[in-house]
């Protein structure tokens, strides 16, 4: 499944 | 956030500002390609498409903001208001050779086939190899000035911090995303060169210059 790694990095 | 992240962002905004005021102060881009500029604009465009609809914090949006608007600034002054300065003899690389590839690769590989997705992943393939031009200007005028050398450092070193910063991740938060981090490595590497002779010579406060 795609977890939703949230992009919290620039 | 960790320790490399923060001093890895810091270092990243040093850079730009570095840059920034030396064409302000100096009134003069000369040494500088404004193709690699070109190419961190879009870089920033690219990856913070998600700037209005993926809140993370205020340092994040602010950081976000400011990366946008300073390497705009910086093709402003490069190719408008000082554009007498810009030395387009030496900034010869063809970054088309740079764009296309890279956005062919980003369709290929990528974590998700949506737009956001593959636009962040050509932004972190074009981050990776932005400063080429940068460096192929410096390797044909043979020379760069101290501060232009300067500016390198902290932007080669930004990546490199957030290597570590990744390392940290995958052990503390088990957090790992491979296509940053193979693209941050090709990043660093292309640095190596220019870090032997940063630290060889610049920090021996002599003037950067390739050996002819």
């Amino acid at each position: 499944q795609k977890e939703e790694t949230k992009k919290d990095e620039l | 956030m960790n320790i490399f992240r923060l001093v890895g962002d810091l270092s990243h905004l040093l850079a730009i500002f570095v840059l920034l005021l030396k064409i302000w102060k100096s009134r003069s881009c000369a040494g500088v390609s404004g193709k690699s500029q070109i190419l961190f604009a879009l870089v920033f465009i690219t990856r913070y498409l998600d700037l209005f609809t993926n809140f993370i914090s205020v340092y994040n949006s602010l950081m976000k903001v400011i990366f946008i608007a300073s390497t705009v600034a910086t093709v402003y002054l490069m190719y408008i208001k000082f554009k007498a300065t810009y030395d387009s003899n030496h900034d010869t690389f063809r970054i088309e050779f740079l764009v296309v590839p890279v956005g062919g690769l980003a369709f290929l590989v990528n974590h998700d086939f949506t737009p956001l997705e593959i636009l962040w992943t050509f932004s972190i393939y074009l981050e990776s190899v932005a400063i080429l031009p940068q460096l192929f200007m410096i390797s044909k005028t043979g020379e760069a000035e101290t501060i232009t050398s300067h500016y390198l450092f902290a932007l080669g070193s930004y990546r490199a911090l957030y290597l570590l910063n990744w390392i940290y991740r995958y052990y503390f938060e088990g957090y790992f995303d491979l296509i940053a981090v193979v693209a941050g490595c090709v990043q660093t590497i292309l640095y190596c060169d220019f870090f032997y002779l940063y630290i060889t010579k610049v920090m021996w406060g002599k003037k950067l210059s390739l050996p002819a």
